[in-house]
């Protein structure tokens, strides 16, 4: 029986019935483990982050690294062609995808990254959006609070100012961006419900 | 399945990337 693996973080959706469930999640590891780090790299570079406590510091990134994954890698999903970029660099059409199994998940992937492309932000504006999206103070098993809402109200202030200068007129762009938060935290529970499926089979 | 990073092998990057550039940062 063919199977597949439909995530743009793996090399290619196509599973070598050969291998073993072990195997195969080593490859997948392997795959998306250097786009992990490049999230701790950018993490370190926030202003204030390495500051926090070391656990505060995992528990964001533990929590934060999926949002922040599909908050880089929005330009995989070519919403025009309706395809998407595996890390091997083919592309695969939403309806190949579907046939192989993808879920719902894949097209409010599609969904979400076509609004956040037409918000038309900089790459500093991105960068600020994705620093605010890692550090929420909500997380589960945030151990110090009150340290981890301030460096994100900073964030968040410091963001909005940057929208304020570069739009002007367009003041509405700063609240669409804040309720893209919800958005991604809803895309993370999917993810999270997919990979209990997968664990499971 | 209450914890899907450490299932992941999320926290093992995480830490090992963290904690690269602590022992750097000390040497």
């Amino acid at each position: 029986r063919r199977m597949h693996l439909v995530c743009p973080m793996n090399t290619s959706p196509h599973v070598d019935p050969q291998k073993s469930g072990h195997e195969v999640w080593e490859e997948f590891a392997h795959s998306f483990t250097p786009a992990v780090r490049e999230v701790v790299e950018f993490a370190k570079k926030i202003p204030g982050f390495r500051d926090l406590s070391q656990h505060d510091q995992v528990s964001l990134l533990k929590a934060g690294t999926f949002e922040v994954l599909v908050v880089r890698f929005a330009s995989l999903f070519d919403v025009k062609d309706r395809t998407i970029t595996f890390l091997g660099g083919k592309k695969y059409s939403v309806d190949t995808l579907r046939a192989m199994g993808s879920s719902d998940l894949l097209n409010s992937m599609f969904d979400f990254s076509e609004k956040l492309t037409n918000l038309g932000l900089s790459e500093e504006e991105m960068s600020l959006f994705t620093a605010v999206v890692l550090v929420s103070a909500h997380r589960s098993g945030i151990e110090n609070v009150n340290s981890v809402e301030a460096l994100q109200e900073t964030l968040i202030r410091a963001l909005r100012s940057l929208i304020t200068r570069n739009h002007p007129n367009e003041s509405a762009i700063f609240t669409k961006l804040l309720l893209k938060l919800p958005d991604l935290r809803s895309l993370n529970n999917m993810h999270s419900e997919q990979l209990l499926a997968f664990k499971v089979h | 399945f209450s914890d899907p990073a450490s299932n992941l092998g999320l926290e093992d990057i995480i830490r090992k990337a963290l904690m690269g550039n602590l022992e750097e940062r000390q040497e």
